[in-house]
């Protein structure tokens, strides 16, 4: 474990607990992707198969735990508590997210790093990851004004990924053996994905402005 | 886990 590494499981999990007090304390969904956030939690919990079976240390189970969790407790509450499911703007939420499930399954079972029902699930959930966030952006650029926890939430999800690069390159030049080409890779992807949104969120917090993505 | 080396990142 590195300091980005830390640095970056901390981001994500504050990512998590912000989107979390936006739909507690607002008891509304609105500005949020639920296709995301349904991506989201395929990716954990075809990440953490081995979750019962391969034991790494308390922290990561501890984290792999709270991660599935979480993912499926706002899955739940955007899909069933009546409060938060009124507030779903499924009309502004239309991205075709199963496609991405298909292409990432697709890729996964070509490139993965051994052909073994794990491994292709990994490799799987580390594709899906990359592009979970298409449709929450495209949901912000219909949704023009994005309300400041919505931004937050995006902007600590996407430095999570930034922060695991540190995190690969650090081990790159420290460990001796170490190459994660796919988890690379595809966090590279993912980062880049966040970019034009880190722009407009630098901007917005420059000028001290509401977030407003260009449609 | 790949030639015996876990995915110990999350």
């Amino acid at each position: 474990m590195n300091i980005f590494r830390l640095a970056g499981d901390m981001t994500h999990l504050l990512s998590i607990l912000v989107l979390l007090l936006k739909i507690y304390a607002t008891k509304s969904c609105s500005g949020v992707s639920r296709k995301t956030q349904e991506l989201y939690a395929i990716v954990f919990l075809a990440r953490y198969l081995d979750l019962f079976t391969d034991f790494i240390s308390v922290y990561n189970t501890f984290m792999k735990i709270v991660f599935i969790a979480s993912s499926l407790a706002i899955v739940w509450c955007i899909r069933v508590h009546p409060m938060v499911k009124r507030s779903y703007d499924k009309d502004l939420d239309t991205f075709r997210h199963y496609l991405l499930v298909a292409a990432s399954f697709l890729l996964a079972l070509f490139l993965h790093e051994k052909f073994t029902f794990l491994e292709i699930f990994w490799a799987f959930s580390i594709y899906l990851e990359a592009v979970a966030i298409l449709p929450q952006l495209v949901l912000l650029q219909r949704s023009g004004n994005v309300d400041n926890l919505t931004g937050q939430y995006v902007f600590f999800l996407g430095a999570y990924r930034g922060l695991y690069i540190l995190n690969w390159i650090y081990r790159y030049l420290t460990e001796p053996r170490f190459t994660r080409w796919i988890a690379c890779v595809s966090g590279v992807v993912q980062t880049a994905l966040y970019a034009d949104f880190f722009y407009y969120y630098f901007i917005s917090w420059k000028n001290n402005s509401k977030l407003k993505l260009p449609a | 886990t790949v030639d015996g080396k876990y995915h110990d990142e999350l």
